[in-house]
């Protein structure tokens, strides 16, 4: 975060953004389902907060290396654990000889303490990972309060069980939170929005019912389409993105030609070493300079470079080769692999330097070339601004829903790519306390952030329209006006199943100009739509509800979004609009149709005043195509002088129905 | 001996304003399966009774199929895992 919040528009230099004109949050507080939180970080000192807000009504729980009355404060308000789900499936009790672990709200993981950090932690100024990206972290909301429910337990990289999540969600709807932050996600195939066993579903929609917004991530399945989870309409989800930051590392070769690559490299610079590729022999040649399954002589590799090529992008072959270089008494490794964006560092201050295959290839020809070929390899430095753009993370889980396409997911986009925030002390890879984690982890507590801001300001605004704003404001463009694109194989113009509406813009959300709210009536709407039976619904609700014998269209549910994902001839769907800005305002639609598709908005112009502050349009979409096709991409902007509302519009052509190319 | 495993078993929308008469209602319908209130109190994990109703407990698969035949259980379903992301 010495860098995101900067990134996003929150830089805390400038007095005139959504940061102070909340007062960074002050009096919200942020629930956040983990692994715990280590309190003793200066990340949750309480310096400078007022009173806690009276109503709330949670618990501070004192346990295994936590004293309620030393370790909460005016920061954490509220920290409790749920544990009796995970046992019953884990077997008790917690064994805890390979995997440190407190039975109580204390982080032994890590990831707690990093997404509340980041959410909503303190200034801590002077902070880099060994020399890396200094800066001061913070929270999005330095001055909301925290309330730690821990639900993941520090068993296998961290596990969560549902009916643990369900009773936190329980009591985090009693004790008062404002917003929920979940950065926790299942495998595919998904469960049903009404279906339990996903836990969050369920109990999100019953905290969004009571006007607490719920921010999950979206999952690491990507770049592959249909992977993106927590799906349900009234979640808001969250895809990550990287940030205008990057850690370029010298590789100087014998014949003096200096590439850059990526690492977090923060050892020393041994000078000049030998550097090999494992050539292989016999029917498979490339097999033993492959990453994955080095062959390593060891008396040929003893203290020198060795580069290998990857052929997936996953960090697990970074690990295993950079394991198996070492052990053959290795200096270093260059990994060529497609990027994955995330980088770790290896162990001991050992060089592990990812490139592409290009300059991958440019360097095995110089060491074929070479009779004695050298290289030298120095730290990584800390590139900030341009000419660094954002990209959508490789990992970040895509769109469109396996559960309902017609529903745009991910929502939002925010940093989730070498994210520097506060972690435990018993995480292996920090350096004082602070970790550079990646994954939409660390993407959704920058967006729980953004909310209690927007809370703050806007404290009667429903969870649907918090979500409308920051999905009508996103920036779809980088800093010098171009469009994103979207990390892949190959990398390509980013488009709403990898972004939503775009990268979060905290400070145009504020000002919307324009939501498209929902309530819970939307939500059955959606739940009929969806083909739920009468019962479920009416126990979900809480409201005695028949669906109508003719199911409602789908597309009508009143999201920041159109996605018509099954066009056979042209179909029409409603919105309506909520005006949030000045009473007297005139909008006028701005189309930007997906290719081959005609769209047209009536009224095409809306007119607010102090009597009017509702309006109701219509769009029709139609096609030109007589093909089954991919999805095309457009937009919809409602524009005045202030303000350009935009949603997505993702459309696909469906000649041929029921036919397996849905994504 | 059948094999327990731990149920979620949601009942939607809590419909009682106290919190504790949700519980002892919850206990109430455990009971009602599980033969007395002294083993259904042994056998719950959560009572869920502030956001929504229902509950946790360790149930074998017969006991869960009773349960979820009862008026009032919307479903009945399996504890599961998620991870961090």
């Amino acid at each position: 975060t010495t860098r995101s919040w900067d990134f996003l528009g929150l830089s805390s230099h400038y007095p005139t953004n959504v940061l102070q004109n909340s007062k960074m949050g002050d009096g919200v507080i942020i629930g956040v389902f983990d692994t715990g939180v280590w309190p003793e970080s200066k990340a949750f000192s309480d310096e400078g907060l007022g009173p806690i807000p009276s109503r709330w009504k949670g618990v501070c729980k004192s346990g295994d290396h936590f004293n309620a009355a030393t370790h909460c404060n005016r920061k954490i308000i509220g920290a409790r654990w749920f544990i009796d789900g995970f046992l019953a499936e884990y077997g008790q009790p917690l064994n805890t000889s390979e995997d440190p672990e407190y039975l109580s709200p204390r982080d032994a993981n890590g990831h707690g303490t990093h997404t509340s950090s980041t959410a909503s932690g303190s200034y801590v100024r002077n902070i880099s990972y060994k020399g890396l990206g200094p800066g001061t972290i913070r929270g999005g909301a330095p001055r909301a309060r925290l309330a730690i429910y821990k639900v993941c337990w520090n068993v296998l990289g961290g596990q969560c069980a549902s009916a643990d999540i369900l009773k936190a969600f329980d009591e985090a709807i009693n004790d008062g939170v404002d917003v929920l932050s979940l950065s926790i996600g299942y495998s595919l195939p998904l469960f049903s929005d009404v279906d339990e066993r996903d836990g969050i579903a369920t109990g999100s929609f019953h905290a969004v019912a009571r006007g607490i917004t719920v921010v999950c991530g979206a999952a690491n399945d990507g770049p592959s389409a249909q992977t993106v989870q927590n799906t349900a309409p009234w979640i808001l989800t969250v895809a990550a993105s990287t940030i205008d930051r990057a850690f370029p590392t010298p590789i100087t070769l014998g014949n003096n030609k200096t590439f850059l690559g990526q690492a977090i490299f923060t050892g020393k610079e041994n000078g000049f070493t030998g550097l090999t590729y494992p050539e292989g022999t016999g029917l498979d040649p490339a097999s033993a300079g492959s990453c994955q399954a080095l062959l390593l002589n060891s008396t040929l590799i003893a203290g020198k470079v060795v580069l290998c090529f990857a052929s997936v992008a996953r960090r697990v072959a970074i690990r295993s080769a950079a394991s198996t270089v070492q052990e053959a008494g290795g200096i270093g490794l260059i990994i060529a692999k497609n990027p994955s964006d995330a980088l770790i560092e290896c162990s001991d201050g050992f060089p592990c330097i990812e490139v592409d295959y290009e300059i991958g290839t440019r360097i095995l020809y110089y060491i074929r070339s070479a009779k004695i070929p050298t290289v030298k390899l120095s730290p990584s430095k800390t590139l900030i601004g341009k000419p660094v753009s954002p990209n959508v993370a490789f990992f970040s889980s895509r769109g469109p829903s396996s559960i309902a396409p017609q529903i745009l997911k991910p929502d939002i986009t925010a940093p989730g790519v070498n994210i520097l925030a506060a972690t435990s002390q018993l995480d292996q890879l920090m350096d004082g306390g602070y970790a550079i984690l990646s994954g939409t982890s660390m993407a959704t507590p920058h967006v729980s952030g953004i909310v209690a801001l927007l809370k703050a300001i806007h404290p009667d605004w429903s969870p649907a329209a918090i979500k409308s704003a920051l999905i009508t404001t996103a920036r779809t463009k980088d800093a010098s006006g171009f469009p994103l694109f979207a990390e892949g194989s190959p990398k390509k113009l980013a488009n709403p199943f990898d972004f939503g509406g775009g990268i979060v813009n905290p400070n145009g959300a504020a000002d919307p100009g324009l939501v498209y709210d929902m309530g819970t009536s939307d939500y059955i709407h959606y739940l009929c739509a969806m083909g739920y039976n009468n019962s479920a619904i009416s126990r979900l609700t809480g409201q005695s509800t028949v669906c109508p014998m003719e199911p409602p269209s789908i597309l009508d549910v009143n999201l920041p979004s159109i996605t018509v994902s099954s066009l056979r001839n042209s179909a029409t769907l409603t919105r309506t609009v909520t005006n949030v800005g000045a009473p007297k305002s005139i909008y006028k639609a701005v189309i930007e149709p997906p290719t081959g598709i005609t769209v047209t908005v009536r009224p095409h112009i809306l007119v607010f005043n102090s009597t009017t502050k509702k309006i109701s349009f219509n769009v029709t979409v139609s096609a030109a195509h007589e093909v089954n096709t991919g999805y095309f991409f457009g937009s919809l902007t409602w524009t005045n002088e202030q303000h350009a509302v935009r949603i997505p519009l993702s459309v696909k052509t469906k000649i041929l129905q029921s036919y397996a190319d849905d994504n | 001996e059948a094999k327990s495993n731990v149920y979620i078993v949601y009942l939607g929308e809590r419909q009682l304003d106290d919190p504790k008469l949700v519980t002892d209602s919850h206990h109430d319908l455990l009971a009602s399966v599980v033969g007395s209130k002294e083993v259904a109190s042994d056998l719950m994990v959560y009572s869920y009774r502030h956001g929504f109703t229902g509950f946790a407990a360790k149930l074998t698969e017969s006991q869960a199929q009773k349960l979820s035949e009862l008026p009032g259980v919307v479903r009945v379903i399996p504890n599961s895992l998620h991870r961090l992301q």
